[in-house]
């Protein structure tokens, strides 16, 4: 992941502001880039949302890693920020262990060519206000939560 | 929160926040 | 007896509460431990001694049965708190300051907090109407 590091690199979107584009081919199942931020617990992150959304931030670089820590990635993190969310994304988000820390990895679930965009699905929860979707995919579901 | 934020940090690995002691304060 | 509570519905289960139900620590931010025994009507009074050789910090109060455990006592609508030094009087995260303050005159005491300190807390809840 640390090698792939600088293969990747974050741009102007199709979908939404920045995204994180692949400077090369991935194979299938191949770790893209781990999502790294600020380890919080959940009050924090309550916390955190509320000033977050007040100076118009918004709560999208805050990834749930287990049921009491969150990782924050607003302020402090790495590019895996940059990635937006898309209904029929090319990688997916996974929690490994290592040693005792989870990780959130984001991989590749299907072949990635050289300059697309990486994706994935926020899988945010279901809310009252929606979030419409940019994704532009065919079974784009229209709105992220 | 733009790509380019002034006070953005990059970080390599997962850093353990340390909280403040008034860090759910209501700040005046 | 009165202890602090082992149940997890009044005690954040992060904190570490002493066999005797008498001594609590906690680390890595503000959490809430409260009694085994609530009050609705009356004059009650506990005492809090201060170890003071812990780096960190302690807020003591009162609170109703609906304050948040994993925040500071003081933090939510629910509670009422001292914090030890600066000394400062909380309610829904605000520093309370003034006359109008739930035991005003206070401030100042709290600043002095040193090690072996006894810290009184009383409330008196007249009658309910």
């Amino acid at each position: 992941m640390r090698s792939r590091k600088n293969r990747l690199r974050f741009a102007r979107s199709k979908i939404h502001d920045w995204g994180l584009f692949a400077l090369e081919p991935i194979d299938a199942g191949e770790i893209v880039i781990e999502y790294i931020g600020e380890m919080i617990r959940q009050k924090v992150a309550d916390h955190r949302e509320k000033i977050y959304e007040k100076s118009g931030i918004g709560s999208s670089y805050l990834f749930r890693i287990d049921d009491d820590n969150i990782i924050d990635a607003t302020k402090a993190g790495n590019l895996a920020r940059f990635i937006n969310h898309c209904c029929d994304p090319n990688c997916n988000a996974k929690i490994i262990t290592v040693d005792t820390q989870k990780k959130i990895v984001i991989y590749a679930n299907k072949p990635v060519a050289e300059g697309e965009e990486i994706t994935y699905d926020y899988k945010f929860p279901i809310e009252e206000d929606k979030i419409p979707c940019l994704c532009g995919a065919t079974a784009c579901r229209g709105f992220l939560n | 929160w733009s790509a380019f934020a002034p006070d953005f940090r990059e970080l390599d690995e997962n850093v353990e926040y340390e909280e403040m002691e008034d860090e759910f304060d209501m700040v005046e | 007896p009165v202890t602090l509570s082992f149940e997890v519905t009044h005690t954040a289960p992060q904190m570490k509460l002493s066999p005797d139900g008498l001594t609590i620590f906690t680390e890595k931010g503000y959490r809430m431990s409260k009694a085994t025994h609530g009050v609705y009507e009356g004059c009650w009074y506990y005492e809090v001694k201060f170890h003071s050789n812990e780096k960190g910090h302690a807020r003591v109060g009162w609170s109703q049965i609906s304050g948040d455990l994993q925040a500071p006592c003081g933090c939510d609508v629910f509670s009422y708190s001292f914090r030890d030094s600066p000394g400062t009087l909380f309610h829904q995260s605000a520093h309370v300051k003034g006359n109008d303050a739930f035991s005003a005159g206070y401030i100042d005491m709290l600043d002095a907090i040193e090690d072996g300190d006894v810290l009184g807390i009383m409330i008196n809840l007249p009658p309910p109407t």
